[in-house]
């Protein structure tokens, strides 16, 4: 995972350091005091090594904890391994903030839109049934005045 | 410059869920 | 052209650059520090060997010749270990989307698309409001309707009243009872004459 190949390449790095930085070297560069002090630039050697690691490990401990990277690191591992299957290049933010916000909006106003379809079905069946009551009470009317004219002619 | 990528993309990662808060409330409330 | 990682910064909350600018910037104050550190003793030791005729100035190049070599050391291992970093822990592959972009992917609308999509919904809305007008039309001649039903069976109870006179009075129909009727009524306008003149 990500979290461990940050520690092994940190690790590496400072193993090398280390390497480069070794007694002989160190003795080379401060030689007329090693001659002298031979023991002494020994254990100081072996001090600014062990130093420096102590130092350079605390800072990418720091560094881990500040920025929770080992949860981070090992989330994007699962984000990615998820996207395995995925060939192409996956989308990327557009630069235009109006238009990837609006793609968010997006699965919302598809449910607006299912939403409002059912309230027209509805509206439409209920309204039906108002129409063929109001198609009924026209034809009720219409036969009660019927009635009314033969009554009327009846008189006439 | 570091801090213009990290404000933009702290936004590009926020804002889309707090504008579809709005939107989704908008919604309802046309719904109702 | 610097690559701002942005994608990343969006998932980490730092652009990796800075993280390995400040891990950089860290491990050199360090790798000074210690050198700092290993001069003192070193100096502090010569202090007390006085005729050993090493000169600080000569240790200072010491360190400077240490110091120099370590640091093109450092430079080209932290180089290599930046560029591990950033391709290998610090990136997000191409073919990878963020959790929080996953609408992007389950929902890939055009401008064009998304338009449709609102002009669909805006249509819907007003036939909507004309369903519900028309609804609102419906129910009100509904209302209506039950007024007139009312008053027509009123006047058509009117009708059937009349008819129920005659039917209980004369035991016949309206039209049998009128021809019935209108005889007598000649014969009582008669009547009415004769007395208006007599009276006269």
């Amino acid at each position: 995972g990500r979290a461990q190949l940050f520690s092994t390449v940190v690790d590496t790095f400072l193993e090398k350091l280390v390497a480069a930085g070794s007694y002989q070297r160190f003795a080379n560069c401060y030689r007329s005091f090693c001659k002298l002090q031979p023991e002494l630039t020994k254990s100081i050697h072996n001090q600014f090594v062990s130093q420096l690691q102590e130092s350079i490990k605390a800072e990418i401990q720091e560094v881990m904890e500040e920025g929770n990277l080992e949860v981070v690191l090992n989330s994007l591992d699962k984000i990615v391994e998820e996207a395995k299957s995925q060939e192409e290049p996956a989308w990327r933010p557009s630069g235009i903030p109006a238009e990837d916000a609006r793609s968010s909006l997006v699965p919302y106003l598809l449910k607006h839109r299912a939403y409002l379809l059912r309230a027209l079905r509805n509206k439409e069946e209920e309204n039906k049934k108002v129409a063929e009551s109001v198609l009924a009470g026209r034809g009720r009317i219409s036969e009660l005045q019927q009635q009314i004219q033969a009554h009327k002619r009846a008189w006439q | 410059f570091d801090k213009v990528i990290v404000m933009t993309t702290t936004k590009r990662k926020q804002w889309p869920r707090k504008i579809l808060i709005h939107a989704v409330q908008a919604l309802k409330a046309e719904q109702e | 052209s610097v690559n701002p990682m942005a994608y990343e910064a969006q998932f980490f909350g730092f652009t990796p650059q800075t993280c390995m600018l400040r891990v950089y910037a860290a491990f050199q104050d360090y790798l000074f520090d210690m050198m700092l550190v290993v001069e003192t003793v070193i100096l502090k030791k010569l202090e007390g060997l006085s005729e050993c005729g090493i000169s600080p100035l000569h240790i200072r190049k010491s360190t400077e010749k240490f110091l120099l070599f370590l640091q093109e050391n450092f430079d080209e291992l932290f180089g290599k270990m930046e560029e591990m970093l950033l391709q290998l822990v610090l990136n997000i592959p191409k073919n990878v989307l963020l959790p929080e972009d996953k609408v992007h992917k389950d929902y890939p609308y055009s401008k064009e698309q998304f338009q449709a999509l609102q002009d669909e919904i805006h249509q819907l809305q007003e036939q909507y409001k004309a369903e519900v007008s028309a609804g609102q039309a419906l129910r009100a001649e509904l209302e209506e309707q039950k007024v007139v039903q009312a008053e027509l069976e009123k006047i058509l109870q009117c009708f059937v009243g009349l008819e129920n006179i005659c039917r209980e009075h004369w035991n016949c129909s309206f039209r049998e009872s009128f021809a019935f009727l209108t005889p007598s009524l000649k014969k009582l306008q008669d009547k009415l004459k004769d007395v208006e003149e007599k009276s006269k």
